[in-house]
């Protein structure tokens, strides 16, 4: 479902250039829900970006479903995104303008779907990270973890086929990590979305089928 | 040194009023070390915030070092924040126009001292948390236990009796939380640094002095 061959990804600033990602080779079949663990600054976040084509390889190739993606277009990209891919950001990334319901909403509007049934998904989901007393919130109004979780809400509300969690779980006490930690769970069995986490919980990353390890750009498992 | 008495903080929204804080009453003595713990949502940055400065409490009153906070106008309060306090925000809240080094600097631009002695004492808070390779990169060229980590730096910069930090570690692999926690040691005994660290993570708050518990902005211990 999800290869990555020979992937190498460099930035490269004014004064330094950074090997994010070397000689990277992972594949992740349907239905599986896997963690990626390392040191801050490892290239976790860069490699979930080019799984969830947020960002494309220096070198190397990434498939999806068979289909060689690195050789599509933004507008072909996009369009796969959209519909196939669900992102928990490290940082959230929230509109801040927009309230928590019309935040979560963001991926059903391009879909053909009535707007009563836009916000009813927004709700539903919402209601699966225990948020429903702040829908009407603004994401400056919410604490840490209530960000963190609109985050998820945002990202499970459009039902995704591949579902790229960075950090789901960091701004949250144990026992809403745990609740969270359940929810990944059951959209993994119930409806055998594909998972891949980043997470720095070792006990949370043990539940999952396996763990890929990443030090200073590289797999060391 | 840190004095809150019968403090209430409620936020009001178009549509709903937030009790976020209740009949709060704490005291921290110069030079302790405790932690802050409770669900998502429960209070514990308002406490911060408030602790801190950067807020003022609906009822109830403030005092730092004996000083009634609380009575005292905004353009006090900046010198006293400036001067005394060091915020690790939750966040981040780094200014993405300016380079790590430049964000680091900030704090100690209220201060009578040379350009170049900013530079070095940014360039040491920078190295005490593992940065010096990314002095010159931009806050969106960074991981974000990297941004965590230049938040702490900068926070420690100006060396401030008191340091408030909300969940500093909660982006960072256990390695490197460690050697957060381990700075956060040093500053406290080496430097009798007053220190409210707010944390998700048991085993971090076992080592501090004691432990503050809030649950739907009431103390519970
Ligand atoms: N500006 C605001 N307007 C309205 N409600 C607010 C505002 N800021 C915070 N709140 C609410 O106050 C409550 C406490 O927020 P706070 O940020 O202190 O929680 P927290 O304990 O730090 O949570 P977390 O662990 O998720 O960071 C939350 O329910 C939040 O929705
Ligand atoms: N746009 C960029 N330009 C330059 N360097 C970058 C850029 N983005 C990331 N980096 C660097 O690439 C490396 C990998 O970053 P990445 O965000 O993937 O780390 P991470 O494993 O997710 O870390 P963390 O656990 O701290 O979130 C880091 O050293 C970072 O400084
Ligand atoms: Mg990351
Ligand atoms: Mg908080």
């Amino acid at each position: 479902m999800i290869r990555l061959e020979n992937i190498e990804k460099v930035y490269r600033t004014d004064r330094i250039e950074t090997v994010a990602l070397t000689n990277i080779n992972l594949e992740v079949d349907e239905g599986e829900f896997i963690s990626v663990m390392g040191p801050s600054g490892c290239g976790k976040s860069t490699l979930l970006n080019l799984i969830g084509l947020l960002d494309v390889p220096t070198e190397g190739h990434v498939q999806l479903d068979g289909a060689p993606i690195t050789t599509y277009r933004d507008r072909q990209l996009a369009a796969i995104r959209n519909r196939e891919i669900g992102f928990v950001f490290q940082t959230f990334h929230l509109v801040s303008d927009l309230s928590v319901l019309d935040n979560v909403q963001i991926p059903l509007l391009y879909r053909r779907m009535s707007n009563r049934e836009r916000r009813e998904r927004a709700l539903e989901a919402l209601d699966r990270v225990g948020l429903s007393a702040r829908v009407h919130h603004f994401p400056s109004q919410l604490s840490g973890g209530q960000q963190q979780r609109v985050a998820i809400a945002r990202a499970i509300v459009g039902r995704p086929r591949i579902l790229l969690a960075d950090e789901p779980t960091g701004n949250l006490d144990s026992h809403m990590g745990e609740e969270i930690m359940g929810l990944l769970e059951d959209l993994n069995r119930g409806e055998r979305t594909t998972i891949v986490m980043v997470t720095h919980d070792q006990q949370k990353a043990e539940r999952t089928a396996r763990i890929v390890r990443l030090f200073d750009g590289r797999q060391v498992n």
